[in-house]
């Protein structure tokens, strides 16, 4: 019997980037991207959501170790792009649901975030493929998601 | 020798759907997708950047076909949470560069954003993972887009 969610995964080596209200038009990712890659800097859970007015913000995650980089970097882009500023965050960690097929289980979120929400763990910033639900969270709140989620997702009550 | 990038997937079938300032507390993640999962709409690419001033928006795509009870379940929910309301857009694709290890690879979302905006397809929404890069564009964008992309990663430069 093939289960939906296979395991929990948590990742407290990453720190959070956002280029904050750059112009919604086109080319405006490839000019936050294009120089990160020029300088080596490897990027991980790009999240762009609906605009805002005629801005967007752009928010990306880095190994820690390229955070320094990444921020100057990013203020360079947004001054040529015109965008707000950068902002950035260390104390952050990514929790994930891994499995397979999750886009035609909506049980998998929604039980998710419920638990989050059990431990009054607030959500910062949320992606989602078929094979995994990735939430970002306070470095602080990811010891106990993980446990909680482990103990309903693979102990207790496997989806 | 093993490819980053190893083919380029879209998909016309789904629809947008967003719900738009809601409070970032503990919680409204979940009041927004177990009334979804109870109506048993399938939700695929969750998106949740980071907040802006007290409130966040929740972005998601569901297959055409529950578009309209997506809407209005997420209606009743943004009521319930004092949200700024939904919004949605049916004239969407999705267009994913599909590979492995892509954030130790900068060059692929560099690259793919670069190819987009030759294209002049400007990108509504983002989401990666190390496996995949996708981008919501324009269902009118689609069919370029994917001949662009297909031609740089696939036939002439790959990756
Ligand atoms: C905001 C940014 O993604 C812009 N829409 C672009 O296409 O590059
Ligand atoms: C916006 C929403 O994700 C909220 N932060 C929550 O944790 O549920």
């Amino acid at each position: 019997e093939k289960f939906v969610v296979h395991s929990i995964a948590h990742d407290t080596g990453v720190a959070k980037v956002a280029v904050l209200g750059v112009p919604d038009t086109p080319g405006v990712a490839a000019k936050v991207f294009v120089p990160l890659s020029e300088a080596g800097v490897g990027v991980e859970m790009i999240i762009q959501s609906i605009m805002r007015g005629q801005v967007n913000d752009i928010a990306f995650l880095v190994r820690k170790e390229f955070l320094g980089e990444a921020i100057e970097v990013s203020r360079r882009t947004a001054r040529e792009v015109g965008a707000q500023g950068v902002a950035f965050d260390t104390e952050i960690g990514k929790i994930s649901l891994v499995g397979a097929g999750l886009a035609n289980h909506p049980e998998a979120p929604a039980r998710m975030f419920s638990i989050l929400a059990g431990e009054s763990v607030n959500i910062d910033m949320i992606s989602s493929t078929s094979m995994a639900i990735t939430c970002v969270v306070s470095s602080a709140d990811v010891e106990r998601s993980v446990k909680a989620l482990h103990r309903s997702f693979i102990e207790e009550n496997p989806l």
